[in-house]
């Protein structure tokens, strides 16, 4: 549980200073950030070591094995707990979108941004205490600390520079018309919001979902399967191009390269896809469920352009 | 703010874990 604290708080870190190197300081941006990110850090602590666990076990104990919710929560378990922490980690993020908002006072942010980190320090402390029993381990902390402020340093200067091509952008004719209208600084984060939410979240999701249906799970299927799939993988970055591409057929109007894109997959399988009827259908699952959430991210960054 | 809280979140919840 610390070493998942640990990661999920260095992945805070790092994208909250890249994010605030991209941002100029209008309108108290810096105090509202430092909240926010305080915020972030102490419900992702509170929730893994205090919510979660008595959340699932009250889903599992108090639904009555009659009722039909019960057998399909006993199915899609995974699913359904993945659903309920995201939702509630999404509230939270509101909620804290808005104690932002509402505040004028410059100095009831700092208090609320210092109340949370102290609450999180202090649990963290505790957590660190109750696991290892020894000293935390300086080295690691020092390396994996210049480790992310190299990384954080790289892709804040590629940002900085994407920045100003969309800037030079804006004055070239573009096919897009959602590209004149908005700022490059919002152009930029929305692009990446979908960009990120399409790679490894979506992945997830499919593997979540589709597993049920995976042929390779069936022992007697085992051998012959693990025969013809190539590298380890290379499952995941088919998916990812396959995404990223129907999403830019999608954002430039050109359909007809979605039918390509997608029989080019549907070839590389042909001899399984034609021989195995559950290969078949895991992969028409698979595909559908991509395609489905790619259009969904695709919604939402017209939504968000 | 909403989309950077949410890139802050999807980051550290989905690419930083192991």
């Amino acid at each position: 549980a610390v070493s998942q604290s640990l990661h999920f708080v260095w992945g805070v870190l790092f994208t909250s200073v890249i994010l605030y190197g991209l941002n100029d300081d209008s309108d108290g941006f810096t105090l509202k950030w430092l909240v926010i990110v305080s915020g972030l850090l102490f419900g992702y602590i509170l929730f893994e070591n205090k919510i979660k666990h008595p959340l699932n076990f009250f889903f599992t104990s108090n639904l009555s094995s009659e009722h039909s919710l019960h057998m399909f929560y006993v199915k899609n378990r995974s699913i359904v707990q993945f659903v309920i922490q995201q939702m509630l980690y999404l509230l939270w993020i509101f909620i804290l979108n808005e104690l932002v908002t509402v505040s004028d006072d410059p100095w009831i942010l700092v208090g609320i941004g210092l109340l949370f980190l102290l609450i999180f320090m202090v649990s963290l402390y505790a957590l660190t205490r109750k696991e290892s029993r020894s000293h935390y381990p300086w080295n690691r902390l020092l390396k994996h600390a210049s480790t992310y402020i190299v990384l954080s340093a790289v892709t804040l200067i590629l940002l900085q520079i994407l920045l100003q091509g969309l800037e030079l952008l804006q004055l070239a004719t573009f096919p897009v018309g959602a590209f004149v209208t908005q700022s490059p600084y919002r152009m930029l984060i929305a692009l990446n919001f979908v960009l990120l939410l399409l790679m490894k979240p979506t992945n997830q999701v499919i593997r979540a979902v589709s597993s049920k249906y995976d042929p390779k799970k069936d022992t007697a299927l085992t051998s012959q399967a693990e025969q013809d799939s190539g590298f380890k993988g290379a499952g995941a970055m088919i998916g990812n191009l396959e995404r990223l591409l129907i999403l830019l057929s999608f954002f430039f109007g050109s359909l007809l390269s979605v039918v390509a894109i997608l029989s080019i997959k549907a070839f590389a399988r042909y001899k399984l896809i034609a021989e195995d009827p559950y290969f078949s259908e895991y992969f028409v699952i698979g595909t559908m469920l991509s395609v489905l959430i790619t259009f969904a991210c695709y919604a939402l960054l017209v939504l968000l352009l | 703010m909403i989309i950077e809280t949410l890139i802050a979140h999807v980051v550290s919840y989905f690419y930083f874990q192991p």
